[in-house]
């Protein structure tokens, strides 16, 4: 996994995305 | 008379019998109220039951075409006030506003749209 | 499917990663595989679709070519792009030897690779992608007779 992408996470099963408050921003202040 | 729209709404939001209070939980979601304006200075009031800590509210002006699926103010078609740091969003740019306000506070949002 | 389903995590079709003639890498049958079993899920990040929406541009500006994003109803995707599993790596082919169907196992969706066919032992495992239509094509080279020449 680590060759052909290094920060690759493998799962067992689909993981529920947990969302930042700041997911949907493109600037903050 | 004016209430939370049962109708435009993110469906995983929980909205009360009364269609005055939401609630909602994980991601960024919107909810719009029954009615909308196009003219004339108009005002309305909010105000934070609960928010528990790392939650965020974001509270403003929206219009139809915005996605329910996102925070009011990602796009160019919603304006709003964060509660954490008191942000102001468009277009999912912020900019400084006021201090934060947390869970107690009553908001206030007025638009003035001239003729 | 449920039964069909705990069969698949108890006793998984044993599967090999290797270079492919289509794209890159792709996943081989290491076993015979009978038509209409199940293969593989597709596991990833279960994402909302807004969030997938921004995912999409954000990984073209970073270079990430390939999508890894699979939708799984109107409102949730899967996308494999950082985390996920083996079945990221099946590639697309116009006469693919598998397909792809959404189960519900115990009230969640899942994506679940079926076989179409009989697979022999060595055969890369494909699926038809079915992208949407785009303006900006994305060339196959699955090779077979029916290729429509384009991914969209």
């Amino acid at each position: 996994w680590s060759a052909y992408a290094p920060d690759f996470k493998e799962l067992e099963e689909n993981v529920e995305y947990e969302e930042r408050e700041s997911e949907f921003d493109l600037s903050d202040e | 008379n004016v209430f939370l729209a049962l109708h435009d709404r993110a469906p995983q939001l929980k909205l009360s019998e009364t269609r005055f209070t939401v609630t909602g939980e994980k991601g960024y979601s919107t909810i719009r109220a029954t009615h909308g304006v196009n003219r004339g200075t108009w005002y309305f009031e909010v105000t934070v039951d609960e928010m528990p800590e790392k939650s965020a509210c974001r509270l403003g002006w929206s219009q139809h075409l915005a996605i329910l699926q996102s925070p009011c103010g990602y796009e160019k078609f919603g304006y709003s006030w964060r509660s954490r740091k008191g942000t102001i969003f468009h277009d999912a740019r912020g900019k400084h506003y006021s201090s934060g306000y947390k869970e107690g506070d009553v908001l206030g949002f007025l638009i003035h749209l001239p003729s | 499917d449920l039964f069909k389903f705990n069969q698949l995590k108890t006793r998984r079709k044993r599967l090999r990663f290797d270079k492919s003639s289509i794209h890159c890498w792709g996943l081989f049958a290491d076993e015979p595989i009978q038509a209409e079993e199940m293969i593989i899920e597709y596991i990833g990040e279960a994402i909302r679709s807004s969030i997938a929406d921004f995912r999409e541009k954000k990984y073209a500006r970073e270079g990430i070519g390939s999508s890894y994003l699979f939708r799984l109803d109107s409102e949730m995707v899967v996308d494999a792009t950082k985390k996920g599993n083996f079945a990221r790596f099946i590639n697309h082919s116009c006469n693919p030897n598998c397909y792809a169907k959404v189960v519900t196992v115990e009230s969640s969706k899942k994506i679940v690779i079926y076989s179409k066919r009989n697979i022999d032992i060595g055969e890369e495992i494909t699926y038809d992608y079915k992208f949407p239509y785009d303006d900006d094509k994305i060339k196959c080279h699955c090779g077979s007779a029916q290729c429509r020449g384009f991914l969209n």
